[in-house]
This record gives structure tokens, sequence and C-alpha cells, in this order.
């Protein structure tokens, strides 16, 4: 039994099916495809087996590394005593602020020093929401209410910080549809005022997904990036059986890591992102 | 565009030749991909195109129109054929009449109930009652309360209560009281693999006896559609869908899949934030949108 040159065409196929049916979307996937094409008549294969760990290898390579490297946990870069601001942006109801609860609860163990910043003041109980989180987790929040200008809740936030030598700041975001020009404008704006604070902020722009969002994520990813400059991603309720398959083809092409991903609606549901596991779950 | 994409894909067939399995098969490439991109469900796809090409086999190039303009022809036609039939308007006649929400989180359930009870106020005259059964999510009650205050809609809720059951027939008993004659019951978001939560919003359907129950899907929903449509329809067989955040510029191909998985109607669209930007399904805007 020599190693084949070739991969047969039922086995492509059910790649394909299982690739597509996971949202990998038809570009990645015939850019996968191609990847094992090119390993296999360069390689060799014996079966399967061999197979099964080409594909996984070639997947998880198109996974963007994060800065730091392969994230253990929920640690943060030296930002020489300023603290460290980051901006949640997203789409509406992908779970922006349930992450930030999540996020600020995983800092705080770590003995982080944490400020949330509601800058979500459009869209009914926005604020509510978010103190109630703040009150699980037990960290400071700045809010100014609903109707308050955003922009001007994410400078309170980050000035508050400062003064207080926080290590972290997060700031929720009302959810918006990448399409509309002047709901990303005040993305713009909410980031160029925290800047006045403190030049390097936002340090990470932390765009969230949907686990169960098709292509239309790659437009989001686009156009959140034109915006703001995206540099991380999570990507929410892969609990449920949706495979969040998007984040492979957004990683490959904006090479921006996923960081987080959203397993649940309590406390803990937050893990540091894992491209071995995910890949292992594209196939469970 | 897709008409250009087809012309190409077509093997050189000009006016007055006949479509075959022979010049069609590149083109019907182009079909399934275009609706793979649309998000339309692999098999849904897959099926797609096989009705599309048993259509298109046979049909006459006329030098009016080329191959590529005929293939978007059938395929639109094809589209409007599936996600369209008869125009299935929402039961809310009762004494009261019971409207059910339901779906996954975050898909637009508490936005579109205030918009359902806006339409039902202000355009067919109502007397709406917003029930919120939602006792998990950080401050969802509080979410109905402002929309009802938006909307000058009573809310009825109890904080206290934590078994949404328990809520909805209260709500029920209190809408009888008090001369509401549609009630429209918000629930949790859940995922349809959560055995214990989609056991609870059974039981809330067996306790009030809907007139109508709607499941609200997000239209940018990938490939899972399928598997949430099938098994919330198993579940609670609903009586329709409703597509949110159609504002957006998502293809919404899940509007394809859920048609042909579960044979329910999509009665209404969501196209915004706010409390009037709710619209009637129309299958032939949602075929453009598909084919892009
Ligand atoms: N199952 C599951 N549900 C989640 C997860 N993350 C968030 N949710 C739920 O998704 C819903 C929306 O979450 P939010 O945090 O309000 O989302 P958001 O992006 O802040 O929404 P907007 O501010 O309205 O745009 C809530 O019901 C959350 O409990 C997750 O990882 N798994
Ligand atoms: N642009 C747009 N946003 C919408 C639409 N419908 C709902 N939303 C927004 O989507 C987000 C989620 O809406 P909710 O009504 O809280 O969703 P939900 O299903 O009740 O969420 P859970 O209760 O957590 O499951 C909010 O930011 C809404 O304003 C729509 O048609 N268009
Ligand atoms: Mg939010
Ligand atoms: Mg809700």
């Amino acid at each position: 039994i020599v190693g084949k040159s070739k991969v047969d065409a039922e086995v492509l196929d059910e790649l394909e099916e299982v690739l597509i049916s996971s949202d990998v979307g038809v570009n990645t996937t015939i850019k996968i495809i191609e990847r094992i094409e090119e390993r296999v008549a360069r390689d060799k294969y014996l079966g399967t087996e061999e197979l099964d760990k080409i594909l996984r290898e070639e997947i998880a390579e198109l996974l963007e590394e994060n800065n730091s490297g392969e994230e253990v946990d929920f640690s943060i870069p030296d930002t020489k005593g300023e603290p460290y601001v980051i901006m949640v942006v997203g789409v509406n109801g992908v779970g922006k602020t349930t992450t930030i609860g999540k996020l600020a609860n995983q800092f705080k163990r770590s003995g982080k020093k944490v400020i949330l910043g509601a800058a979500d003041t459009f869209r009914a109980a926005a604020v509510d929401q978010l103190i109630i989180w703040s009150e699980r987790v037990d960290v400071p929040i700045v809010q100014q209410g609903m109707e308050a200008d955003p922009a001007s809740v994410a400078f309170d936030t980050v000035q508050s910080a400062k003064a207080q030598g926080a290590d972290i700041v997060i700031i929720d975001t009302a959810g918006r549809l990448h399409n509309k020009v002047n709901l990303m404008n005040e993305l713009s704006k909410i980031k160029r005022v925290m800047q006045k604070v403190i030049p390097d902020a936002p340090h990470e722009i932390l765009l969230v997904l949907d686990g169960s969002t098709g292509q239309n994520a790659f437009e989001q990813a686009k156009q959140f990036s034109i915006a703001t400059e995206i540099n991380a991603l999570a990507i929410t309720k892969l609990d449920g059986t949706a495979k969040g398959g998007v984040v492979i083809g957004i990683s490959d092409q904006m090479k921006i890591p996923v960081k987080y991903i959203g397993v649940g609606e309590g406390i803990e549901d937050l893990q540091v992102f894992n491209k071995h596991e995910f890949v292992d779950s594209l196939f469970s | 565009n897709l008409s250009e994409k087809f012309d190409r894909a077509f093997k050189v067939l000009k006016g007055r030749g006949q479509i075959t399995e022979i010049n069609v098969a590149e083109s019907l490439k182009e079909v399934r991909r275009a609706l793979l991109d649309a998000d339309v469900n692999y098999k849904t796809a897959k099926d797609f195109t096989q009705r599309v090409k048993e259509k298109a086999l046979g049909r006459d190039v006329l030098t009016s129109v080329s191959p590529g303009q005929l293939m978007v022809k059938i395929c639109h036609e094809e589209l409007i054929n599936l996600m369209g039939g008869e125009m299935v308007d929402l039961n809310y006649q009762g004494s009261p009449g019971i409207i059910l929400m339901s779906g996954l989180q975050g898909s637009g359930k508490t936005t579109f109930s205030g918009k359902l009870a806006n339409y039902l106020k202000n355009k067919k005259g109502k007397n709406p009652l917003l029930v919120a059964c939602d006792v998990y999510r950080p401050a969802a009650i509080d979410q109905l309360h402002v929309l009802g205050e938006q909307l000058g809609v009573e809310v009825y809720s109890n904080k206290e209560e934590k078994d949404p059951v328990k809520i909805a027939q209260a709500a029920i008993q209190h809408a009888k009281s008090n001369s509401h004659n549609v009630v429209i019951v918000d629930t949790a978001g859940r995922l349809a693999v959560d055995e214990e939560m989609m056991v609870e919003i059974e039981n809330v359907k067996k306790s009030i006896n809907p007139t109508e129950t709607l499941f609200v899907v997000d239209s940018m929903t990938g490939q899972d559609a399928v598997n949430t449509a099938k098994t919330f329809n198993d579940r609670i067989d609903f009586d329709g869908v409703i597509l949110t955040k159609l504002d957006g510029d998502t293809r919404g191909g899940a509007a394809l899949t859920i048609k042909t998985v579960v044979d329910k109607p999509i009665k209404f669209v969501g196209t915004g934030e706010k409390m009037d930007a709710l619209d009637v399904f129309y299958p032939e805007r949602m075929a453009d949108r598909i084919l892009g």
C-alpha cells in the first residue's frame, strides 16, 4: 500500500459538504481543498487518517496567530502603566454586552482592575443590562444613562480609568449594521475621542461575530475594519450547532486573530480561542 | 452580475439555440455557487440547482434574450415559486388573540414584539398587551417595558415569578379583565439543542394555546438555519416565520432554506431598529436579494 498522490473525488465531495455546511464559504473551501491537493501531491497520504491530519493542519494554518502567540489564558499585553482599552463592536444581537461581562470577570479574577463604559445609549435598557453585568462581576462602570453621546461616555470612561489607575477598560457600543454609514462614522468618532485621553487607545478593537452568521460576516469584518481597524475577533453562541466556519476565511484574508469564543449565557462561558480545538469541532 | 456570469458559462450558445445538458452544465455551477454565497443550505442549493436544470433543458434561447438572462429569469421564477405561495395572514383573532414569540438568542424577538404591538394597535385598531416571559436575560423585562412606554402599550410582567408558564397564564387573565384583545408573549432566546429550554417553550405553548406561534430568525443566519428551523418546527410547530435585520446587506438565503425545509410562511420582516420598521414579506424582493 503505497502513499496515494491524489485525493479521490468522493473524499473531496464529502469534504466540500462538511466545510460549506460549517459556513466556511465557497472561496475558503476552494482554497483549503487546493492546499490539501498540493500537500498530497508533495507528501502522499496513506489513507483517511493521514489525510485527516493534513486537512486539520492546513485549516489551522489559515487561522491567524495571536500577537501573544498561543494564548492559553486571559492576559493582556504590557501597556506601560496606562489602561489597556478594549472597544467592543459588532452588528445587532451578536453578544457584545454579554461577552464584555464574561471578559471583565476573567480579568478581575486574574487580579486586574477593570472599568466598564456603557456607550450603548440607544437600544432599550442597554445601560441597565451592562449595569447588571458590572454588579455581577463587581467592577465599576461609567455611564451617563440613555441617549447620552456615546463618544462622551467613552471619553469619560477612559479618563476615569486613567485617573484611577485601572488596568483594563472595556467599552460597550450599540449594535449597528455595517452598511449604515452614519452609525459606522459614529464608531470612528468614539475611537478618535478616546485617543484624546490615551493616544494609543483603543489598544484592542474586538469585533464580535455570532457563531451562526453566514457569509455576511466577511462584509461585517471588512466594513468594521474600515471604520475602526479591527485587531481581534470573538465568536459567540458556539454552544449551539453552528460551527462558526466564517472565521477561517476572515482570519486568513484579513490577518486578524480570533481571541475568544462564547459558549453559553453564563458568566463562565467564555474561552480563549484554541485553533486546534476549533478545527476539531468542525469535524465533530 | 449574475446574468453575465451565466452568459460566460454557457458554451457558445447564440440565439435560436436550445439549452442542453452539455451547454448548461457550467452555468448550473454558477447557480449553485450564487446560492451558497447567499447562505442557502448546501442540500437546498443542490436541489434547487436540479430544479433549475429541469426547467431550463429544452428551452429555446430567443434572439431577444441571452442564455444568461434566460437562466436568471428561470432562477428568479423558481425562487419566487418556492418562497411565495399563498399570503398567510397573522391570526390575532380571539378573546384574546394570543401570539407567542420564539427563536434563538439575539434574533430580534423583543424588538419585533414591540413592532407587532405597534402594528396591531395602529394599523388594526387592537388593544394589545405585551407580556415579558424572558426571566433570564439581564434587563430583558426592563427592555420590554421601555418599548411599551414608547408605544403606549401596556406590558405585563412579574419580576418575582420565575416560571414563564405562570407569567403567561396570569397575563392572559389580566388581558381578559382589562379588555386587551391581543396578547403578545415575548420569550427568552434559546438554542434548539438546549433541551430544558425547548421543554419550557413547549410548556408555555401548551399552557396558553396561542392563535399564532412565530419563529424569529436573523436574516444573516448561515448554514445552521436548517437545523434550528427544523428543530423548532418539530417541537412547537410554529405558524409563521419572521425574518429580521433585512435592512442589512446580507443576501438572506436562510429564507429559502427555511421555507423549503419546514414549509411555513414567512409572514413579516424586520427592516430596522425602530418600532415602525416592520414590513410584509415580498418573495420577489427576496429572490432579487438572494441572487445578488
Ligand atoms: N447561547 C449563547 N447565547 C449567548 C452567547 N453570547 C451571548 N448570548 C445571548 O445572546 C443574546 C444577545 O446578547 P447581547 O450581549 O445582548 O448582544 P449584543 O451584541 O450586546 O446586542 P445589541 O447590543 O442589542 O446589539 C442574549 O440573550 C445573550 O444571553 C453565547 O456564547 N451563547
Ligand atoms: N437593524 C436592525 N436591528 C434589529 C432588527 N430587529 C432587532 N434588531 C436589533 O437586534 C438586537 C437584538 O434585538 P432583541 O429584540 O433584543 O433580540 P432578542 O431576540 O429579543 O434577543 P434575546 O432576548 O437575547 O434572545 C437589538 O440591538 C435590536 O435593536 C431589525 O430588523 N433591524
Ligand atoms: Mg449590547
Ligand atoms: Mg429578547
